[in-house]
């Protein structure tokens, strides 16, 4: 999703 | 996922693989800095204790596992194989490296986006990584002979983060994505540290000499 979350990274 | 960040995930998972090489097959960890891998194990606990408050795809999840195992995996022969730990370069792996411990918590309590456990354990994982490479490349510099296998892997672990960048770049550009100050900062304050090294990496490359840093 845009925006919103920072943690979909690794 | 875009195809940066898809390859610089491939190409973070690809350095441990040529690391777990030199290590499994050559019996051999001379030139790597246990420091250094100490501190990506402690970035990967404090970073993905998200395994288990929040789902995203079962890609992140086999993959942070990996990392998670593979990190300790490396900690374990270089301090307890019986062969491996023979050819560790102990008296070149000198960097006080739990300076960077507390430089990165003592900045995490400071600069983050949340005051929570999770939170602030994630941005402290960002910092910490930043600099985790520091050990390495001083050890690579006192080392007189880089095998190729050291120099490719170190090389990857940069680029994986090079790559980062780019998908930062795209996913802003193209997913509307907002500004995240605190991973772009820190990758690309990781990224700079690796400018001096890929400069002599991509000489030798290029001159097919052997990899040699200057003192």
């Amino acid at each position: 999703a845009a925006g919103g979350d920072d943690h979909d990274e690794l | 996922m875009n195809l940066f960040r898809l390859l610089g995930d491939m190409t973070h998972l690809l350095s441990i693989v040529v690391l777990l090489l030199k290590i499994r097959t050559v019996k051999s960890c001379a030139g790597i800095s246990l420091k250094t891998q100490e501190l990506y194990v402690i970035v990967f606990l404090t970073r993905y204790l998200d395994l288990f408050t929040k789902y995203y795809s079962v890609y992140n999840t086999a993959m942070k596992l990996v990392f998670l195992g593979t990190s300790i995996g490396i900690v374990w022969y270089m301090r307890y194989h019986k062969v491996v730990k023979q050819t560790y370069s102990k008296d070149e792996d000198t960097f006080k490296h739990y300076f960077l411990i507390l430089l990165s918590i003592i900045l995490a309590l400071l600069i983050h986006r949340a005051f929570d456990v999770i939170e602030v354990l994630w941005t402290f994982s960002l910092y910490l990584e930043a600099v985790a490479i520091l050990p390495q490349l001083v050890l690579l510099q006192k080392s007189r002979n880089i095998d190729t296998l050291t120099g490719d892997y170190v090389f990857l672990l940069g680029a994986y983060r090079a790559l980062y960048i780019l998908n930062w770049v795209y996913r802003f550009l193209m997913e509307n994505h907002k500004f995240r100050w605190i991973p772009w900062i820190s990758g690309l304050v990781q990224t700079a540290l690796y400018a001096d090294f890929f400069y002599y990496y991509i000489k030798s490359w290029k001159n097919r000499e052997k990899l040699k840093l200057p003192a």
